[in-house]
């Protein structure tokens, strides 16, 4: 039983045990980014490790804050990214990235691109959650930052972006409804995060379909071949398939996994607060894990894990608790009724792969 | 001239308020986004370290190694470097692989620089931001066609959370 989700919650369902912490002796590294312009406070960080970190090994500071930090109210997702991330990914050295106090004039996202093409030293996994309609940018401005994803991926750094809040999406072109893909989510060189509830809320059960959780298909970037296999296996067996007037089936196609989304305890300027829900919770989670798996491969004298997603296929989400149930939001009309996409066995656009089970995640990442 | 982004939505979202044009002498920081070499070569490469079946997985690239790969020509560098030069903008930066350049300028200069461009002042989101962006599309002479891919600082505002309390979990089973 359970009133919320804490990190006792994620490590129970996601099966880390007090051992599965960072050893604090490898270069292992993790990073959080978010662009709201908002302050992340250690001290936050502290009390939550107080009210919720007795159980496992854990660091009570960051390594290192990009942004300037000033004496604003903490804001709620800074707060939730760092703490999950520590949690999930506990006692690895844990970098924020936050865009505060930056030039009235800039993009703080390309900031943070920017950051990237200017250190050489960066943390092997970054967590971000910052997403736009993908038709509300640029095809130059999204085509470059696509270059910029190859650019870390070739480095072996690993990107996981929250696959957004709104499920499928929903817009009107030329008086049609469609779905609304988001970007970075959809581009095809970054690991996309969904999100998930308890089937049974205040139990730590299997995993349903959080309906909020953002997936679909790219209007943009053609289906990567990693993916063509899984995605053509959910286009031909589900059951529950919206009218193909709504989405692009030969786009990249999103989430590529996915973690629990809904009912997060989150410490923000000193006070607890429950229900937080969002992807941007369920990415620093597998994030966090994803060090984990980086802490002993490091261990084991092999490179950390890189650009996941031709593995994760390939290995047809190996180590991951399936989501078969439940369907996202998308347009409230008569056609498909606030429906989007429904989870399915295997891949699917609104779970991915599923969410991760450490043990079988570990055996299935550690070798080659 | 011509437009490199003529498909950027620059109408202002909502949730901004326009406070007005800004002052023209006022500073502005600006990042141009250089063109690229080598983007399939690079993609190839992204392929073979990512792919666990192939003899190159797991060996990465250092930074370094990307910036030999993917920096700007030598022309594009230069093409750029003298337009800006000749717009007054010294104060300019660039990063290890060389494919940005940030500028401090003023909005004069920048108005003349990016013609059809016009810097207001807008507050939004959750923790009343200030930014200063551009709610009319700029364009740039032809002859940077091949050497610029985009502008960044003058639409895109920042992103709001999309974070919910939501008063009690979700019951199992239909969409809410």
């Amino acid at each position: 039983l359970h009133l919320g989700v804490t990190p006792s919650v994620v490590r129970q369902r996601y099966n880390l045990t007090a051992q599965d912490v960072g050893s604090g002796t490898t270069n292992n590294s993790q990073a959080c980014a978010q662009f709201l312009e908002q302050y992340f406070h250690e001290a936050d960080l502290t009390e939550f490790m107080r009210l919720f970190g007795r159980s496992f090994a854990h660091q009570t500071s960051v390594a290192r804050v990009v942004g300037k930090q000033g004496r604003g109210r903490a804001g709620i997702e800074a707060s939730l990214d760092v703490e999950y991330l520590m949690s999930a990914g506990a006692n690895i050295s844990t970098w924020v990235y936050s865009s505060p106090g930056r030039h009235e004039a800039q993009e703080p996202f390309l900031q943070w691109l920017l950051l990237l093409s200017n250190e050489s030293a960066l943390p092997q996994v970054h967590t971000v959650s910052y997403g736009d309609d993908e038709d509300s940018l640029s095809s130059a401005y999204i085509q470059r930052v696509n270059s910029e994803f190859m650019k870390a991926a070739s480095r072996g750094l690993t990107l996981l972006f929250a696959s957004g809040d709104s499920g499928a999406g929903c817009w009107s072109v030329s008086g049609r409804h469609r779905f609304r893909p988001s970007f970075p989510a959809s581009s095809p060189y970054v690991t996309t995060v969904g999100g998930t509830s308890f089937q049974k809320p205040f139990f730590v059960t299997n995993e349903i379909v959080d309906y909020i959780s953002g997936g679909g298909f790219s209007n943009v970037f053609p289906q990567p071949s990693y993916q063509e296999e899984a995605v053509a296996q959910f286009l031909s067996s589900s059951p529950h398939l919206p009218p193909s007037s709504y989405f692009n089936a030969s786009g990249r196609a999103y989430p590529d996994v996915a973690a629990l989304s809904d009912g997060y305890w989150v410490v923000s300027n000193r006070v607890p607060i429950p229900w937080i829900s969002g992807t941007s919770a369920s990415t620093p989670v597998f994030g966090g894990l994803l060090s984990l798996v980086n802490e002993h491969r490091i261990l084991n004298g092999r490179p950390p894990l890189g650009f996941l997603n031709p593995r994760l296929y390939q290995q047809r989400g190996a180590g991951l608790f399936d989501v078969t149930h439940g369907c996202h939001a998308s347009c409230l009309n008569e056609e498909v009724q606030g429906e989007g996409f429904c989870a399915g066995p295997g891949w699917d656009p609104v779970t991915g792969w599923g969410t991760p089970n450490f043990p079988a995640l570990l055996k299935a990442l550690l070798n080659p | 001239s011509y437009s490199p982004e003529p498909d950027q939505q620059w109408t202002v979202p909502p949730g901004w308020v326009s406070l007005g044009r800004a002052d023209p002498e006022e500073d502005l920081s600006l990042t141009f986004a250089l063109r690229q070499q080598n983007l399939e070569r690079l993609s190839e490469l992204v392929q073979a370290v990512s792919d666990p079946a192939s003899p190159r997985y797991g060996k990465y690239l250092s930074l370094e190694d990307v910036a030999e790969l993917v920096q700007p020509s030598p022309l594009t560098r230069h093409t750029v470097q003298k337009w800006l030069m000749a717009a007054g903008a010294w104060n300019c930066h660039s990063v290890t692989t060389q494919d940005f350049l940030t500028c401090s300028l003023s909005i004069r200069q920048a108005e003349l620089l990016l013609s059809g461009a016009e810097f207001h002042r807008y507050v939004g989101g959750p923790t009343d931001t200030y930014v200063l962006r551009s709610p009319h599309p700029y364009q740039l002479p032809q002859a940077l066609a091949p050497h610029v891919d985009f502008v960044g600082g003058l639409h895109r505002f920042p992103p709001i959370s999309s974070l919910k309390q939501r008063p009690e979990p979700q019951v199992a089973g239909t969409v809410g």
